[in-house]
């Protein structure tokens, strides 16, 4: 699931 | 994780530490918009939900918890500190929180090309909840911006925390900017935009925040 915010960032 | 995004996430980390020792030390939330630290609390809270499902590393799993609990102490502080909720000023803090919430969570239902409305699932869920955190992020200084407005008066605590918030969110944009060119990762366009208009409300409280640092005066935000 490919989140608005990179999926690593805070 | 690259330069720009470390520090943009120490800036922020900077950021609700300044505010949360002040209130601590001093016991006083003078020039404070508990509304601004309430919306906070709700970016966290919405974008976080996934804390204890997916686990990318201890770095981001500490961030977060830290971001959640600064962020709920504040408010905490503001609201039920005996001392701290006297020095709260709500008639000063009068920006109603629900004409910047309901906008930002009609646009993150609109607005996920991804998802029809069929596949009401977790992960549907998960995402409206994100791109919400994301636009109410944005846009949750403002009642804050408003009140140092109205108040006038800007201690320089409260002014290095709005200074590290706004940069916080322009390291992001940078560290964006740094991973499309060298992981072919991009983020939605709907990120560069909330990450852009969030930055440009801080413009003018950088412009009058340098001025004053320059001409080494007190802060003083135009009526």
């Amino acid at each position: 699931q490919e989140q608005p915010q990179g999926h690593d960032e805070l | 994780m690259n330069i720009f995004r470390l520090a943009g996430d120490m800036t922020h980390l900077l950021s609700v530490l300044v505010l949360l020792l002040k209130i601590h030390t001093i016991k006083s939330c003078a020039g404070i918009s508990l509304k601004t630290q309430e919306l906070y609390a709700v970016v966290f809270a919405t974008r976080y939900l996934d804390i204890f499902t997916s686990y990318i590393s201890p770095y981001n799993t500490m961030m977060k918890l830290i971001f959640l609990g600064s962020s709920f102490s504040i408010v905490w502080y503001m609201r039920y500190h005996k001392i701290v909720r006297r020095s709260y000023d709500k008639d000063q803090d009068t920006f109603r929180p629900y004409i910047l919430m309901l906008p930002c969570l009609i646009l993150a239902l609109l607005i996920n090309e991804k998802f029809t409305f069929k596949e009401i699932s977790t992960s549907f869920f998960l995402f409206v909840m994100w791109t919400f955190s994301l636009y109410l992020e944005a846009v949750a200084i403002l009642p804050q911006l408003v009140m140092l407005q109205r108040t006038r008066n800007i201690d320089n605590l409260t002014g290095q925390y709005v200074f590290l918030l706004g940069a916080y969110r322009a390291l992001y944009i940078l560290n964006w900017i740094y991973r499309y060119f060298t992981e072919e990762h991009f983020v939605h366009w709907i990120t560069w935009i909330s990450g852009l208009v969030q930055t440009l409300l801080y413009a003018d409280f950088f412009y009058y925040y340098f001025q004053s640092w320059k001409n080494n005066v007190k802060l003083q935000l135009p009526a």
